[in-house]
């Protein structure tokens, strides 16, 4: 999968990829301070495409600890359980389903939104392929607003940057690609060789997306993300990150 | 259709007898749960004098006949529904002439008998039509059709085919073999995702009971269940022909805590297999029971005794301690129906009022009884209004009828008045199973205060749209017409609390894609949506009409399903179809049959068959007796100048009247 960063400080866009394995789950915010983690297990495609096996989320789950409540979007439905209970509500249906604090909003075939207290929100959008494609599987894209009100201690891939880093890009000139420009990076004391480039937003345009103008740091985040990509694997869907 | 030779030898073999059953045909068309089904049967008086032939079928208690044709000779009689006075006018202009009959209605418990008989010189031909039309429920998670197939005699041309089309598609299907296993390789069903054909086409030789016998082995109930597809918790919404239907059935939901009291009648009459097969049930009932889940169990004879004065949780201690206690009972005594279920009541509420009772539990009672108080409050209207007073929004009460002392009205009216449902037990059909079965129909409430709303300026004359429970493996539903709109969509919302959640689920449809689906379909019912909303309108308000408080509203319900009945061609218990030669000179009436008065069952006259289906077979009551019936045509000569060839006039007609 890819992640955009959004800073907005800065004024820019960061991306990376993620190249890791079918069946890891990614640790994508873990908040012990507000009880939510949220982390995404990876899926792969049919089939390798240039010898690589893409991955992309096929689940992405949102646990909120205070009330018990976790959330679980796939790609064939979103099941809600509280310990004793467990509800599944098909992609088939647009539903609003409320329990304690935590809101989730199902718009039928599109997307999931689950709002814990009113302060924390994520959105899942499901994007559908033919059914016969020969490579290419149903994902999801998980969306985090920047003003989420998380507690000093989160972290996880996209939680690490509710603090935004200090970012500093220099030397921007002509790449290998003529048409992607290179540049150097400084953030968080490490310089970074990063590559102009854009990756698709598709909350507004599900189909074709809008492209994101953002500097792309190779080696899935390295430098950009605190540790390396593997310290975010967790064993479960409700896990924390432990540091 | 042509016989093959062979066919055409035993049909030869079958002339000799008097009278001669050329074909009997039944076809279901079903079309998302609504039925229609029609019976035609074709007849030959073979034998050398002329004789009454009859024609009796069984059909459903809940379905609405809507039309019976006879052609008698090329003399076409057609059926029409109309105002019971005005057919009853009708009727009696031409029964002064001497030209009518009678078409007998008997009821029995689930089912009710549509006789008819004409008395015809020999050689003459009599094709009967008969339509009815119901609604399936679903019930443990499939929907049942049932065809009562009786049709006496081995019948050269038998046939039954049950067309079913799902607009979302059929998840599965079977036919049980409930008319006997020897038919398990003639029942064809071929079946793809939205359609489904079921038929049944016995040769004669498959008909008969012996190799060489005469005698027809069809006689008994030929039952298919099926279920249909449900991508997703929102249910179906359909619209055609200008109504609507929104069917509502999710799963994948937990179920909710319970909290029930289990009354039991065990007085003197319930002694011997009665109770033996309650205790049976109440041991498997009591095995269902959760650590979630609260109960107690008051047993009642002419006195009212409580296993518990309290609820308590439902752990394998106290449903042990509770088995034992069942197994214990010694039925005797006579009946406080009131003092028991005013002692379940309050137990409900002093467990509510201690903060026992979990606001999003259900809270059920759960009355067994096989016959009619005889002690304390005896009059049921008092007990019902007893039970009304003391009940709570927030409890149901479900009542079981065992046997046919028991007045099933009142417990029926008691249960739909306390938001629960009331079952009929047949006792001499291995109770204890249906007594589960009601349980399980019961044992999982998935969602509580259910509402289906529309925008207002979509939708008129709604169907019921809030429900108190939903219990899994059963469906909502809830129809109504469209209103004109520029928009080709129609959105429906539904809200429900579950266990600890609050659902709002939203459906849109496209007014259009239905229609345009059912007119390719060869073998749809495609009027099925106004029929249906017609089907649940009439239903209701004659559920209402029993509770009306006052005359006046009485007279505008009854004014209300006379309408409808009349323009969707129903005969009600407010209507009657005048069946009427082409030119109106000869006429025939069917009423809607009262139901039997209860313990006047054990000198029922048995119509025959029903032996071969399992589970209850209903006891066939003619609750008055079975009239002589002939029929007139054409005109008829007077009796000086009847010759053998003549037609015979009626000595005495009878009408079956019921208001």
């Amino acid at each position: 999968p890819h992640f955009i960063v959004h800073l907005p400080r800065g004024n820019m866009d960061v991306c990376f990829n993620i190249d890791s394995k079918p069946g890891h789950i990614l640790n994508l915010v873990s908040d012990s301070g507000t009880g939510l983690a949220v982390n995404g297990q990876l899926i792969g495609s049919k089939k390798m495409r240039k010898n690589k096996l893409n991955t992309y989320f096929g689940t992405i789950s949102i646990y909120y600890q205070p009330e018990g409540i976790g959330v679980t979007v796939s790609t064939t439905g979103i099941n809600v359980t509280d310990g004793r209970n467990n509800h599944t509500f098909a992609w088939a249906s647009t539903a609003e389903i409320t329990q304690d604090g935590v809101r989730i909003s199902i718009i039928k075939e599109e997307q999931v939104s689950v709002t814990m207290n009113d302060s924390i929100k994520v959105t899942v959008l499901l994007h559908r392929v033919w059914k016969k494609h020969p490579i290419n599987v149903d994902f999801l894209g998980i969306y985090v607003p920047s003003n989420n009100q998380y507690s000093p201690l989160v972290h996880g891939l996209i939680g690490q940057f509710s603090r935004e880093p200090e970012v500093r890009v220099y030397n921007i000139g002509q790449g290998v690609d003529p048409l992607k420009m290179e540049a150097t990076m400084e953030v968080k004391g490490n310089r970074l060789h990063v590559t102009r480039g854009w990756q698709k937003d598709y909350r507004q345009d599900k189909k074709r997306g809008s492209n994101i103008y953002c500097w792309f740091i190779h080696n899935s985040g390295k430098g950009f993300i605190d540790g390396h990509y593997t310290d975010y694997i967790v064993p479960q869907l409700h896990s924390f990150l432990h540091r | 259709a042509v016989l093959t030779s062979e066919e055409q030898e035993d049909f030869e073999a079958i002339r000799g007898d008097d009278i001669t059953v050329k074909s009997y045909k039944v076809e279901s068309r079903i079309t998302s749960r609504f039925v229609h089904t029609t019976v035609k049967s074709s007849v030959v008086n073979s034998g050398s004098k002329a004789q009454s032939i009859g024609f009796n079928v069984q059909i459903p208690k809940r379905a609405f006949i809507t039309n019976f044709t006879m052609n008698v000779n090329g003399i076409v009689f057609v059926g029409s529904v109309k105002e019971k006075t005005v057919a009853r006018n009708l009727y009696a202009q031409a029964r002064a002439r001497g030209k009518s009959a009678g078409i007998v209605r008997a009821n029995s418990l689930d089912m009710e008998t549509f006789k008819t008989e004409v008395h015809i010189p020999p050689g003459s031909n009599i094709e009967f039509e008969l339509h009815y039309q119901e609604m399936m429920s679903r019930k443990l998670g499939m929907y049942e059709h049932t065809l009562h197939l009786q049709p006496g005699r081995l019948v050269p041309h038998f046939q039954v085919d049950i067309y079913i089309f799902e607009p979302n598609g059929i998840s599965m299907i079977q036919t049980p073999h409930t008319l006997g296993k020897q038919f398990i390789d003639i029942i064809k069903v071929t079946q793809t995702k939205h359609k489904a054909h079921i038929s049944l086409k016995p040769t004669l030789q498959q008909q008969r009971k012996c190799e060489n016998c005469t005698e027809t082995i069809i006689d008994g109930v030929f039952a298919v269940q099926y279920d249909v597809e449900r991508e997703s918790n929102t249910g179906e919404l359909q619209v055609s022909d200008g109504h609507f239907v929104h069917f509502f059935a999710p799963s994948n939901l937990s179920p909710l805590r319970k909290n029930i009291v289990f009354v039991i009648d065990v007085s003197g009459s319930m002694w011997g297999v009665k109770m033996k097969q309650t205790v049976e049930a109440m041991q498997a009932i009591l095995d269902d029971l959760t650590i979630d889940d609260y109960f107690s169990i008051i047993d009642f004879n002419h006195n009212v005794r409580c296993w518990s004065e309290e609820l308590v949780p439902g752990s394998s201690i106290q449903v042990k301690d509770a088995k034992k206690y069942i197994q214990n009972i010694r039925p005797n005594g006579g009946t406080n129906i009131n003092e028991a279920l005013m002692r379940a009541v309050q137990m409900l509420v002093r467990a509510s009022n201690q903060g026992l009772i979990d606001p999003r539990s259900v809270s059920m009672i759960i009355l067994v009884s096989d016959g009619d108080p005889t002690v304390g409050e005896i009059k049921l209207s008092t007990i019902q209004k007893n039970v009304k007073r003391a009940m709570r929004e927030e409890f149901s009460l479900f009542s079981l009828g065992i046997g046919f002392d028991v007045d099933y009205d009142f417990l029926e009216r008691i249960a739909t008045e306390n938001r629960g449902i009331a079952q009929r037990i047949y006792a001499n059909h291995n109770a204890a199973d249906q007594l589960q079965s009601f349980y399980r129909r019961v044992s999982s409430p998935l969602l509580r205060r259910i509402a289906i709303q529309f925008p207002d300026d979509s939708v008129s004359e709604v169907t019921q749209n809030r429900f108190d429970k939903y219990f899994s493996g059963s469906e909502l539903v809830v129809a109504g017409k469209v209103l004109p709109s520029e928009s080709n969509t129609l959105t429906s919302l539904i809200t429900a609390s579950a266990a600890r959640l609050d659902i709002t689920l939203q459906t849109d449809v496209d007014t259009t894609e239905l229609d345009a689906e059912l007119a390719k379909q060869e073998h749809s019912f495609t009027g099925f949506a106004r029929q249906m909303w017609a089907y649940m309108t009439v239903k209701q308000l004659l559920s209402e009409r029993s509770l009306a408080p006052s005359a006046v509203k009485k007279r505008k319900i009854t004014q209300q399903i006379m309408s409808i009945a009349l323009e969707h061609q129903f005969v009600t218990p407010l209507t009657t179809l005048l069946v009427e030669s082409q030119d109106a000179t000869e006429r025939l009436l069917a009423d809607s049959p009262k139901d039997p008065k209860h313990g006047c069952c054990s000198g029922g006259l048995g119509l025959g068959g029903g032996s071969s289906a399992p589970g209850p077979t209903p006891v066939h009551v003619v609750y008055h007796p079975p009239p002589w019936v002939q029929m007139t045509t054409p005109a008829p000569p007077s009796q000086a100048e009847k010759g053998p060839e003549e037609w015979t006039l009626p000595k005495r007609v009878t009408i079956v009247d019921n208001d």
